[in-house]
């Protein structure tokens, strides 16, 4: 038996609207631990990697290790028959063909039973992500809607973006047929608010280039967290990080453009 | 130029 609760079935609806625009379908590996999904685009660019903890739900059981595919197109079509303040339940028996979404309105007056099918996936296990954590040249945290906008405003110019980061703060830049953008973003000595701060820890300084495609999918996590974490080191993935309030977290890795 | 880099070529994929 499998069964997960969250009050608040608006975060899972931020989770999808996260994640279906990179991946059409996915496993989700639940444990006693919790949910994870990991998962490659069809293009293998980038990997988006979903962490849901088991003590983040108001409820959580799973009696044993459970792989679940499921299409992400149905499942969105699913949580938008949730209300904004309606509590969310999944559940599934211990063999399952399908997975079921039990919504539950705040007074409890209605109740509403929906039944997914599961999908058999081939079995592309990335074990990617386990090993310990790497330390990055840079990590820069910053306003989550000021990435957006600026991811943005810079695919206008052209199919790519450069971050540059060294230790005054991250400059963003896009070139194209029309012209040339920069965003030069300064660490902030004090701001009010944590969640308008711009960080930067830095090892050594980092510049790389990132299709904007890819980027313009990460920023859709937003509305999850006010602050995004960038962690960059020279000529490797970048990682991108978004908390999912105290149950979680998603993190995007996307692979550097290279020269040819 | 420069062309989009592959996961594949960072992380070994299991």
């Amino acid at each position: 038996m499998f069964e997960a609760r969250l009050v608040q079935s608006a975060i899972l609806k931020k989770v999808l609207d996260a994640i279906k625009d990179l991946l059409t379908e996915a496993t989700f590996e639940c444990s006693d631990s919790g949910i994870q999904v990991q998962a490659m685009d069809n293009a293998h660019v980038s990997l988006v990697s979903l962490n849901l903890r088991s003590d983040g739900f108001d409820k959580y059981r799973c009696d044993r290790n459970l792989s679940m595919g499921m299409s992400i197109a149905s499942m969105t079509k699913i949580l938008r028959c949730a209300g904004a303040e309606d509590t969310v339940t999944l559940r599934a028996v211990d063999n399952p063909e399908n997975i079921m979404f039990i919504f539950e309105s705040p007074n409890k007056e209605k109740l509403a039973e929906y039944e997914m099918k599961l999908i058999n996936m081939d079995q592309e296990h990335l074990g990617i992500i386990k090993t310990k954590e790497t330390s990055y040249s840079c990590v820069v945290k910053m306003p989550s809607q000021e990435f957006s906008r600026i991811c943005r405003d810079l695919s206008q110019f052209g199919e790519s973006i450069t971050f540059a980061c060294s230790k005054e703060g991250i400059k963003f830049s896009a070139s194209g047929d029309f012209g040339q953008a920069t965003v030069k973003l300064a660490q902030t000595a004090d701001a009010d608010k944590e969640e308008e701060a711009v960080l930067v820890t830095m090892q050594e300084p980092v510049k790389l280039t990132f299709s904007c495609r890819y980027l313009n999918c990460f920023v859709k996590a937003g509305p999850l967290c006010a602050q995004v974490q960038l962690s960059m080191s020279n000529d490797v993935p970048l990682v991108c990080e978004y908390k999912i309030g105290d149950i979680g977290h998603i993190r995007y890795y996307l692979a550097p453009k290279i020269d040819d | 130029t420069s062309t989009q880099g592959r996961l594949d070529t960072f992380f070994k994929v299991l």
